[in-house]
């Protein structure tokens, strides 16, 4: 499956401040996570506005006990990307339950210290999406409520 | 466009 060419991405792109940061940030994460895909679509903040912003849409795969789980998440991105953290949710399906913790909450929220402490370029998407599935292996943020799921084994 | 895996989940957890 081809990756999101870079020419698309640049008009998608057009009210981003640092366009070329954020292109070539996301073509290195659609590049690493096969399963995420580039989406411009209205962002809702807590102020009540609204603002049309690319997300990464998709799912990152997540080890846990032995099985590899593919785990529904969407990382939004300011027009200030890179030099602000994404904003990212797990997205639940209809037959999974999000399972909050300190790292998770009720809204599917994602909370880690790799997004408050974020300063690029040291930090960035990849590294991000490591830390965070890494942190999914050990507390699950979501459980399937259907007996049906097939993982797939290691 | 990259490809969409099918969303999958541990089984409930108790």
């Amino acid at each position: 499956m081809a990756a999101v060419e870079e020419r698309t991405l640049k008009k998608m792109l057009k009210q981003y401040r640092h366009r070329d940061l954020a292109v070539r940030e996301i073509t290195d994460t659609i590049l690493n996570y096969k399963d995420l895909r580039p989406v411009m679509d209205a962002y809702n903040f807590l102020d009540g506005s609204s603002r049309d912003l690319m997300s990464l849409a998709g799912t990152v795969p997540v080890c846990y006990r032995g099985s590899v789980y593919n785990i529904p998440v969407c990382l939004w991105l300011l027009d200030t990307y890179p030099y602000n953290p994404p904003i990212c949710f797990v997205k639940p399906t209809s037959k999974m339950i999000i399972k909050t913790s300190r790292h998770v909450d009720s809204n599917g929220k994602i909370y880690l210290p790799y997004l408050h402490e974020w300063t690029f370029p040291r930090s960035g998407l990849c590294g991000f999406i490591q830390v965070m599935t890494g942190v999914f292996a050990e507390e699950m943020p979501v459980f399937s409520t259907s007996a049906t799921h097939r993982p797939s084994l290691l | 466009l990259n490809g969409g895996a099918v969303p999958s989940a541990p089984p409930t957890y108790t």
